[in-house]
């Protein structure tokens, strides 16, 4: 699903440019179940957003479903978005003057889905992260914990073919992160969903197949072992 | 320290209102180091701002260092905010288009302190969280941790007596976060600062003398025992 080739991105800051990634050249195919882990700035955001299309590298080139990334104006990057990939920021990003029953709806207002549809298939969202009851609450309204469930739900309401997950559970108690990893573990293996979940929380790695490690914007392992 | 008796907050939310705090009554004396945990939504932020001085109960009373504060208005509620308080918070709430040194001197420029002791300590302050040399990186330009190590930083520059950190190691990784809880340690042992550290990481909480438990609005538990 995911080729990407030599990728860098270098940010200009001051009198020279900071290497967030330098030189990643590494796949993941449709259907795994990986874990990002890596010091604080070694370059996992970086990475995500590159492949979740917000963002593009420096140089290097990227491969998604066998599509040139790279050679994408901003129409078709979003239509890629939009269409392919679920996304749980590290920082949830949702609208703050804007009900949680309409920010997972949001996905979905891009795609034209009728109201009706839109609105069941949020609720569904919002209730399998255990946030039914609390539809019409904004974010101003939630505790951290529960904003970053929103966020959960938001990025799985398209039924995108890959997520990609930024810290999914840093705000959330043992308990909520084991009902949403066991959540995505459903989507990986009964809906064929590719995961990357990026993480600091080694029980919530130790979830995943696949451990790729990242230091000072390369990667500097990649393990595969067998499922939690 | 800190005495609370009964402490209630309720949000008015549709048509009934959302009870977040249910009769709190604990007390925290001069010195302690203590762990605040609870599932998602069980009333840790709303109490920690309440400590905080950053929002008022419903009900309830609350004397800081001797002082009933529920008397307070805004400017003296401010004023002891500046005087005696840090906090980082869940969101790490950095100004941002402002640097890290400029959010780090915030607490110092509401109290007065000159530019170039502001700058010092400032400095010095990013410095104890490893951030020395991007001191100049608005938030845009740091990763989740490194804001999340920013804030810890601020919280730390006005050498408060009381520092209330919520959730202060969610984005960072392992070594980033026994660096963090080392520090706290240092500050509550050799300069007496009380600390209160909500977490759901209970090698986090394993720092800390005292773990008080919160669900659904209340303490459930509060156990005391020795340091990790
Ligand atoms: N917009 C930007 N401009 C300049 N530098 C940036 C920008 N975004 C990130 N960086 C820098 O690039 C490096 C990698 O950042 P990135 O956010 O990818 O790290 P990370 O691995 O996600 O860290 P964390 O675990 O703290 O979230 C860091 O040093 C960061 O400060
Ligand atoms: N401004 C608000 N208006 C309405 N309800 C709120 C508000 N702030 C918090 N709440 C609600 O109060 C309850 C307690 O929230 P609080 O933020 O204290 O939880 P928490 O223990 O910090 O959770 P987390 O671990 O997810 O951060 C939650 O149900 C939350 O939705
Ligand atoms: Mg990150
Ligand atoms: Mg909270």
């Amino acid at each position: 699903l995911i080729e990407t080739r030599g990728i860098a991105k270098v940010y200009a800051l001051g009198e020279t440019g900071l290497r967030a990634l330098d030189g990643v050249t590494t796949s993941f195919e449709q259907g795994e179940f990986a874990a990002i882990m890596g010091p604080s700035g070694s370059g996992k955001s970086t990475f995500m957003n590159i492949l979740g299309c917000l963002d593009k590298p420096t140089s290097g080139a990227y491969a998604l479903d066998g599509r040139d990334v790279g050679r994408l104006g901003r129409d078709g990057l979003a239509e890629i978005r939009n269409d392919k990939i679920g996304f749980v920021f590290q920082a949830f990003n949702l609208l703050p003057r804007t009900t949680a029953l309409e920010n997972v709806e949001l996905p979905l207002v891009y795609r034209g889905t009728s109201g009706r549809e839109r609105r069941r298939r949020a609720l569904a969202a919002l209730e399998a992260v255990g946030l039914g009851d609390r539809w019409a609450s904004l974010p101003s309204q939630l505790s951290g914990g529960q904003q970053q469930r929103v966020a959960i739900a938001r990025a799985m309401v398209n039924d995108a073919r890959l997520l990609l997950a930024d810290e999914p559970t840093g705000n959330l108690d043992t308990k909520s992160s084991r009902e949403i990893m066991d959540l995505f573990v459903r989507l990986n293996r009964d809906s064929g969903i590719t995961v990357l979940v990026v993480t600091h929380d080694a029980n919530v790695a130790a979830y995943a197949r696949r451990v790729v490690r990242f230091l000072d914007g390369r990667i500097v392992s990649d393990e595969t072992g067998a499922p939690a």
